[in-house]
């Protein structure tokens, strides 16, 4: 069993799992063509 | 505690002020001429006069942005998600901007000391505002700010700049030292966003491939090894909850990078790696121990009549981070381990080992896991020194009857189940690419299968190879031939032990691997 | 032989649970590494489109940082006098550049709806996007196919190719397009 440190560890990681980084978090800023995530159909490359 | 009077306003007044003249569309003057306006703004306010003063703007203006993220955060909904966040970016990466530019013209071009000083106190600072944050909202924490201010403010600082270049080691030795404090275990709610620092593409190019003669891998070995301490209790369950089996999946992928990538990183940092990855995380072990030297050409381990003992990289030993020899503790039993190496005596020194590794008696950690894997690796690297003192090479008749086996033996005999699996488990850790290591523990491993006084042993022994072998690829060149020897060799009597027979899945299992060796 | 977990009975048992529960594979019996979305053949380094922990896929071309000469950094001169995009106003070859390098994003499909509009057709099973050669007759039709000559974008070699090809309309993409909020 998780230790009571772990326990609450994991109570973090969790909250957190729930407003994970997006892409654009990690990219500088794209004035003319920022990022518009889409769910394009799956017949579309997809890479 | 205990700013100034009126230090608060004079710090949100220059810091709308720079965000403004930052990201005005009619701002047609580029950032540096801004700049040199602005540093006279902070010495009119007096922010610059003394170290405390500093400090406290610092501290204040980073408070002030991750306020204002919150705020436009709680804000936001479904559809304007993308649009508060850019609102966030921009403050964010204004922000960036003048503590890049402040490092960067801080003192002389020449002196670059007193930059890197002002890089550590405000990653410093931004880490404290962290971990006090982090405390304070505990599960309504929001990594993004200090996701956001990191990632910038790290390729800011290793844009192509002459003067940054400069001092570029000592750029990423500060950040890795801050990310080393804001680590998983001291900052879980932070840890997405840490795995996501640690595994940008500049972050592993910078600290890995550019930066000359290796002197990166320490530092980010201390980060991967941080990663897979916090991941290491959850990991301990079988069974994974989601968060947990993002992150893992995720560690899983910058370990297939670096694997594919930078080989000769994991083949130098296995040992320390394979100390904290748990038992029971097979595929990640083996990921990190199938790594091989990229110039390394392995043998089909599937070749009729292949002659290990013939290959020229067993004369060879690997490099091994860190140094395992000091983890052999207390250091008077570090002293009992060189004389009874030496001396092969006193006999007591073998009954009384087995208490040097245990530290408790509750199932599950009994043992010093660490110390077992050091103990071994020590005694086993003594071991090939000794034999080739004698101008010979490690063999299976070289290994035997030597104190360094005396101490196997015993260890594989006087150990309980779960000590032996895991000293087992310290031995299968070096069957790697062909190297002096991968070849004398893999004697090592069929002569205790040979010798085994009793069945418990060969079991134990067949078990802790046969888990690494079923699991997915990819499998270290060592542990493949070391099996295909046990079942091939008629010397090793494999097939007439009632465990290779004990279930129908079990013998199945057995008979395909054979039938891919034969 | 071994009665507790650290033997063959205890991997037995933990192979077995394993068949009915999924869950319990991935960290013994592991899972499929080259599903992660990373080319391992590829026989360069991956580091550098590297998209992340999270990624199915390598970063775009555009999101890979590159020093470049300081003379080419010219956007904050420039950034107020740019025309405001707009897909009517560029060739086939630029769309079909937006249409490939922004996958699962809305310009992806921004670009479609401009190829459609200057009649290239997206075909969902070739997953190319062909188009009538002009001047040219379909050699057969009926009301669910036609035969003949038509040019389709080779995204590999970056040009049109003609090729004779047996055109059944069910495979042709209808008219893309977004909800209304965008």
């Amino acid at each position: 069993p998780l230790q009571k440190e772990h326990q609450m560890q994991f109570q973090m990681m969790e909250a957190a799992y729930y407003h994970m980084p997006v892409p654009s978090d990690s990219e500088k800023i794209r004035p003319y063509l920022p990022r518009n995530p889409f769910a394009t159909p799956s017949y579309y490359i997809q890479t | 505690f205990e700013d100034p009077p009126d230090l608060y306003e004079k710090t949100e007044f220059l810091l709308r002020e720079w965000v403004s003249i930052i990201n005005s569309p009619n701002n047609k003057e580029p950032p540096s001429k801004a700049f040199s306006m602005f540093v006279h703004q902070m010495n009119v306010q007096g922010i610059l006069k003394t170290d405390d003063l500093i400090t406290r703007f610092f501290r204040l203006s980073t408070s002030m942005v991750v306020e204002l993220s919150y705020r436009l955060l709680s804000e936001q909904t479904v559809t304007t998600s993308g649009q508060i966040r850019l609102k966030i970016y921009h403050t964010l990466d204004a922000y960036v901007k003048l503590i890049a530019m402040l490092v960067k013209h801080s003192g002389d071009t020449q002196n670059t000391q007193t930059k890197i000083n002002l890089l550590n106190k405000v990653l410093g600072i931004i880490a404290g505002v962290l971990l006090q944050d982090h405390e304070s909202h505990h599960s309504d924490f929001q990594q993004l700010p200090y996701h956001r201010i990191f990632i910038m403010l790290f390729l800011e600082l290793n844009s192509a700049d002459p003067v940054l270049e400069a001092f570029n080691f000592q750029i990423l030795t500060a950040f890795c030292h801050t990310l080393h404090i804001l680590r998983p275990a001291k900052s879980p709610g932070f840890a997405y966003s840490w795995l996501e620092l640690i595994s940008h593409r500049v972050f592993i190019g910078r600290l890995l491939q550019i930066t000359p003669q290796q002197k990166g891998w320490g530092l980010y070995a201390q980060l991967l090894m941080d990663l897979f301490k916090f991941l290491a209790p959850f990991l301990r369950n079988a069974e994974l909850a989601k968060p947990v089996t993002f992150m893992y999946k995720g560690t899983l992928r910058v370990l297939l990078i670096l694997l594919h990538d930078f080989p000769e990183f994991l083949c130098d940092y296995h040992y320390g790696f394979c100390d904290v990855v748990p038992p029971n995380c097979i595929q990640m072990r083996n990921l990190i121990l199938s790594a091989f030297p990229r110039n390394m050409r392995l043998p089909d381990p599937f070749t009729p009549n292949l002659k290990v003992d013939m290959l020229q990289e067993i004369a060879h030993a690997p490099r091994v981070s860190p140094n395992f020899a000091s983890m052999i503790q207390p250091l008077t039993f570090k002293k009992d381990l060189d004389s009874y190496l030496k001396a092969r005596a006193p006999v007591t020194f073998l009954s009384e080992l087995r208490s040097n590794l245990q530290v408790s008696n509750e199932p599950g950690v009994r043992y010093n896991i660490s110390l077992l894997n050091a103990l071994v690796l020590y005694v086993g690297t003594q071991a090939i020194s000794f034999i080739r003192g004698k101008g010979l090479s490690p063999n299976m008749s070289t290994i035997a009857h030597s104190a360094h086996m005396d101490i196997f033996q015993n260890l594989a005999v006087d150990l309980d189940t779960e000590g032996r699996y895991l000293f087992l488990n310290a031995i299968a850790n070096q069957l790697r690419y062909p190297n002096s290591h991968t070849h004398y523990f893999s004697c090592t491993l069929l002569y205790l299968f040979h010798e085994a006084n009793t069945e418990a042993i060969q079991e134990q022994i067949t078990r802790v190879l046969l888990e690494r072998l079923i699991v997915n690829r990819p499998h270290p060149w060592g542990l493949l031939i070391t099996f295909i020897e046990m079942i091939k060799n008629p010397t090793y009597k494999f097939w007439n032990h009632e465990f290779v027979h004990c279930a129908p899945e079990i013998e199945k299992l057995f008979e395909s691997v054979a039938r891919s060796c034969m | 032989m071994v009665k507790d977990q650290f033997g063959m009975v205890g991997l037995l048992t933990f192979i077995r649970a394993a068949e009915s529960d999924p869950n319990l594979v991935s960290l013994a019996l592991g899972q499929d590494l080259t599903a992660l979305g990373l080319n391992l053949n590829s026989p360069e380094n991956l580091f550098p489109s590297f998209g992340g922990p999270w990624a199915e896929t390598p970063c775009r071309p555009q999101d890979v940082d590159f020093h470049v000469p300081p003379e080419y950094l010219i956007n904050f001169n420039i950034r107020d006098k740019l025309a405001q995009i707009k897909l009517s106003r560029y060739k086939d070859d630029l769309l079909f550049y937006i249409f490939y390098t922004n996958p699962g994003d809305v310009l992806q499909i921004y670009a479609a709806m401009e190829l459609y509009a200057r009649e290239w057709r997206y075909h969902m099973e070739e997953k190319l996007w062909i188009t009538q050669a002009p001047g040219v007759v379909a050699t057969e039709k009926t009301s669910t196919y036609e035969r003949g000559t038509y040019y389709f974008f080779d995204p590999q070699n970056w040009r049109k190719v003609p090729k004779e090809f047996h055109l059944d309309y069910s495979k042709l993409e209808p008219r893309p397009n977004l909800p209304p909020s965008y």
